[in-house]
């Protein structure tokens, strides 16, 4: 039941946004951070046939069934989070990178993520000053479960808060920043670890590029009101 | 016919410092390729930066032992060109009609003119961007494909001052990348800035029409029993005419193995 195919023409040197009707699933299993249950995965495949030649590209990706919901307690100020409706007591460690050279490889991701699984954490934040993470380094956070909280390319120190003050605008190219921001987005954004993204560390990004960020990423009204019967 | 898919290129990859090379990407990539790793040729890492290929052919200590670090030049005294680098490699692809292949780079810091076969193209700024390039009629289909990319630094390297500091003058945040590279307080800065082809790069062959990004969305209902799967994907159509399309999409558990439950 979970295989579904739909027609269409995409006119000549034409770029198309298709959505498919969606698929239901009645209890699936469910993606679960480290320590609260197992990390179920799936295996999503999408092939267009193209009429007159056959098959014409494929494209797969691991997918975790998983609602992930974080809100700021009044009372602590403190954020909480919930997974799959069940709230979560967060244990995450910093990550800057690799290796300084960034001499990145999949051997690496998973032997430092499978140890942060193995220190019974669930996050892994990584920081602002840092590199927007791979997707290798999120597989392997999708295996072992750890929750990723992923910031932008902005720090306190270098964008207006550091001694001296610098940068109080952020990147000269703020339309360059939201290019790579939304390309970001669309290579990381169908992880199921994937928690939090953050503007920057300890420091808010510039007003114009803050704005343009909550508004890509909030989730879509259509989900809001979506609730098929 | 070339299969459907990606094929990553991530080996038999030559440096050189683009100070040391009077040739053009444009010669470089038609009358005069490199021969192979002899000076001022070296065998590269790619994907890796310029510090991790020097470093690979002992042109610099490694800047992780001691205070190895102090003794390599830093781009602010060197220069940006110092650390601006030439790549080159080959691949084949042969095509069948009707098929297109795209030219991808996951991710360059900082910017790079890329030359294929003579034909030159720019990757623009940012370090954290893809980069996809249509290369279908400039392909050789009979003989080797020549590929040079020139890497060009950030913009604003900046430099470290002599108190250290974190992202020490600051600099680097006026470009869009990694802030770490100037040095933090629980580092010391990174000579090149991590300049370099730092992401996969790769060739990807498809029929008439490309699937592009889609995207995976669950939604819940009825205490997570009732769930949907919601998936939009972009599609492009390289060819001049309509194309009638069937497009799938299939869930399966991979369970132990190969075995998948349907």
């Amino acid at each position: 039941e979970h295989l579904q195919t739909q027609h269409l023409s995409v006119p000549p040197s034409t770029q198309v946004q298709f959505t498919f009707p969606e698929l239901f699933f009645y209890k699936p299993n469910l993606w679960w951070p480290n320590g609260m249950g197992k990390q179920s995965l799936y295996k999503v495949g999408i092939t267009v046939e193209v009429k007159g030649y056959g098959e014409s590209d494929s494209w797969s990706h691991p997918f975790g069934f998983r609602k992930i919901e974080s809100y700021i307690d009044d009372g602590t100020g403190g954020r909480l989070f919930k997974v799959n409706g069940q709230p979560i007591f967060i244990r995450g460690g910093n990550w800057i990178l690799s290796d300084g050279l960034l001499r990145l490889s999949k051997k690496r991701y998973k032997t430092d993520i499978k140890f942060h699984a193995d220190m019974n954490f669930n996050m892994i934040r990584c920081w602002g000053g840092g590199l927007a993470e791979r997707p290798e380094f999120y597989h392997y956070c999708d295996i072992y479960g750890l929750l990723v909280w992923q910031e932008f390319w902005i720090t306190g120190d270098c964008d207006g808060r550091g001694i001296p003050v610098s940068n109080p605008n952020g990147p000269l190219d703020h339309d360059l920043f939201m290019l790579c921001a939304r390309d970001t987005v669309k290579l990381l954004r169908n992880h199921p670890s994937l928690a939090l993204w953050v503007g920057g560390n300890e420091q808010t990004p510039p007003e114009d590029i803050n704005t343009s960020l909550k508004n890509d990423l909030k989730l879509h009204p259509y989900f809001r009101s979506f609730n098929k019967i | 016919m070339a299969e459907i898919g990606k094929t990553k290129l991530d080996s038999g990859w030559l440096a050189a410092r683009s100070t040391e090379i009077d040739l053009t990407g444009i010669q470089l990539t038609t009358t005069h390729p490199p021969a192979g790793p002899s000076s001022p040729w070296m065998e590269a890492v790619v994907p890796g930066t310029v510090l991790g290929t020097l470093l690979k052919n002992n042109h610099v200590p490694d800047p992780f032992y001691g205070l190895e670090n102090e003794a390599i030049i830093d781009i602010a005294d060197s220069g940006r060109e110092y650390y601006t680098f030439w790549f080159f490699t080959t691949f084949p692809c042969k095509l069948s009609g009707n098929q297109h292949v795209d030219l991808n780079f996951r991710a360059i810091n900082y910017s790079a003119e890329v030359y294929l076969n003579g034909h030159k193209k720019l990757l623009p700024k940012g370090m954290f961007r893809r980069h996809s390039l249509d290369v279908t009629d400039i392909l050789h289909p009979d003989s080797q494909n020549l590929l040079a990319v020139l890497v060009y630094p950030p913009d604003n390297p900046g430099t470290i001052p002599p108190e250290g500091g974190q992202g020490g003058d600051h600099e680097i945040g006026k470009d869009v990348a990694a802030q770490y590279v100037e040095g933090w307080d629980w580092m010391t800065p990174i000579r090149d800035r991590n300049t370099g082809i730092w992401d996969e790069v790769s060739i990807s062959v498809t029929g008439p029409v490309k699937i592009t990004d889609p995207h995976l969305v669950s939604s819940f209902f009825d205490d997570y029993k009732r769930v949907y799967l919601h998936t939009t994907t972009e599609l492009e159509n390289k060819s001049a005419w309509v194309a009638e399309c069937s497009l799938s999409i299939q869930v399966t558990t991979e369970l132990e193995g190969n075995i998948c439950l349907v």
